[in-house]
């Protein structure tokens, strides 16, 4: 996984930096000293050596648990592994806050719309059902109506 | 053109380039650290040895010696490493989309989609709002159908109430009553007519 | 109400007040009813 490769890649990087920084090298720059005191000199490169060594593995060991990246770079092996089906290139961020926006959006949009669409329904439903009262009050009215009609005919 | 690995940086919290140079920065100082810990060490020693002839400029000029020889190594193994991190660990290939960003997969919708679903969006709103007041408005109308069929009623129960009082005093209809008093009232004007005659 | 479900309903409205003011013309014709009536009874008297 990546993590593992992260702490390879930094061991070879570190090994071959040490490779570089070997005793005769060391040795060939302090060529004076070396020869008046060859054993301090040996002491003096091994400590530099593991030292260096030391700090920076340190350093890289802050950098991981700072970015928790043991646990990031294995979730995104992860993701990678599940999206291997895919080919195409897959979506990136505009740049444009506005266009990115916009697919966060639209599952909002969408569930607002369904909302909508029930409360319309509801509202739909039961505004039938006042109608169905107000037209049964109306025939009842117009019953009414013809009843006073009829009482007023024979009146006459 | 420097990729800003802006995707990179969504998901990890931090650009790359910024965590590689943060690493480059402290082995770095490191590194110039232990040289200068190594010099110190050698010039301290060098003192207890007065005459050996070297002097501490001679370890100066032997230590930038060896420093810069490690830099070069240095900057050109960072280099490569850094490129491999870069490639191969602190990447997101580019056919990934990250979990957050599903909703780009699930939902690509062009500006005009998008547009299209706000003015839908709208007219629904608009829509509800229309039902809501016609909802009133109907109500509204069974309350003063209440209201008319109640004065309705009033008047068809003011005609059944003067046929219940004819039946109850009558024994008969209003139209029975009125059809058996028109005849006598005709014979009592008549009547009347006579006498007021008879009386002149 | 143009656009709502039940714009037929609210189109077809009747007009309530003109309902009740037509039967101002029923109540006028029994008032005429009971004038006579009432006539007659003096009539009578």
């Amino acid at each position: 996984g990546r993590a593992q490769l992260f702490s390879t890649v930094v061991d070879t990087f570190l090994e071959k930096l040490v490779a570089a920084g070997s005793y005769q090298r060391f040795a060939n720059c302090y060529r004076s000293f070396c020869k008046l005191q060859p054993e301090l000199t040996k002491s003096i490169h091994n400590q530099f050596v593991s030292q260096l060594q030391e700090s920076i593995k340190a350093e890289i060991q802050e950098v991981m648990e700072e970015g928790n990246l043991e646990v990031v770079l294995n979730s995104l092996d992860k993701i990678v592994e599940e999206a291997k089906s895919q080919e195409e290139p897959a979506w990136r961020p505009s740049g444009i806050p506005a266009e990115d926006a916009r697919s966060s959006l639209v599952p909002y949009l969408l569930k607002h719309r369904a909302y909508l669409l029930r409360a319309l329904r509801n509202k739909e439903e039961e505004n039938k059902k006042v109608a169905e009262s107000v037209l049964a009050g109306r025939g009842r009215i117009s019953e009414l109506q013809q009843q006073i009609q009829a009482h007023k005919r024979a009146w006459q | 053109s420097v990729n800003p690995m802006a995707y990179e940086a969504q998901f990890f919290g931090f650009t790359p380039q910024t965590c590689m140079l943060r690493v480059y920065a402290a082995f770095q100082d490191y590194l110039f650290d232990m040289m200068l810990v190594v010099e110190t060490v050698i010039l301290k020693k060098l003192e207890g040895l007065s005459e050996c002839g070297i002097s501490p400029l001679h370890i100066r000029k032997s230590t930038e010696k060896f420093l810069l020889f490690l830099q070069e190594n240095f900057d050109e193994l960072f280099g490569k490493m850094e490129e491999m991190l870069l490639q191969l660990v602190l990447n997101i290939p580019k056919n990934v989309l990250l979990p957050e960003d599903k909703v780009h997969k699930d939902y690509p919708y062009s500006k005009e989609q998008f547009q299209a679903l706000q003015d839908e969006i709208h007219q629904l709103q608009e829509q509800y709002k229309a039902e809501v007041s016609a909802g009133q408005a109907l109500r509204a109308e069974l309350e003063e159908q209440k209201v008319v069929q109640a004065e309705l009623e009033k008047i068809l129960q003011c005609f059944v109430g003067l046929e219940n009082i004819c039946r109850e005093h009558w024994n008969c209809s209003f139209r029975e009553s009125f059809a058996f008093l028109t005849p006598s009232l005709k014979k009592l004007q008549d009547k009347l007519k006579d006498v007021e005659e008879k009386s002149k | 109400y143009l656009h709502t479900s039940q714009a037929e309903v609210l189109r077809s409205k009747p007009n309530y007040q003109q309902i009740l003011a037509e039967q101002r013309e029923v109540l006028t014709c029994m008032e005429l009813v009971f004038d006579e009536l009432q006539q007659t009874g003096r009539l009578l008297q």
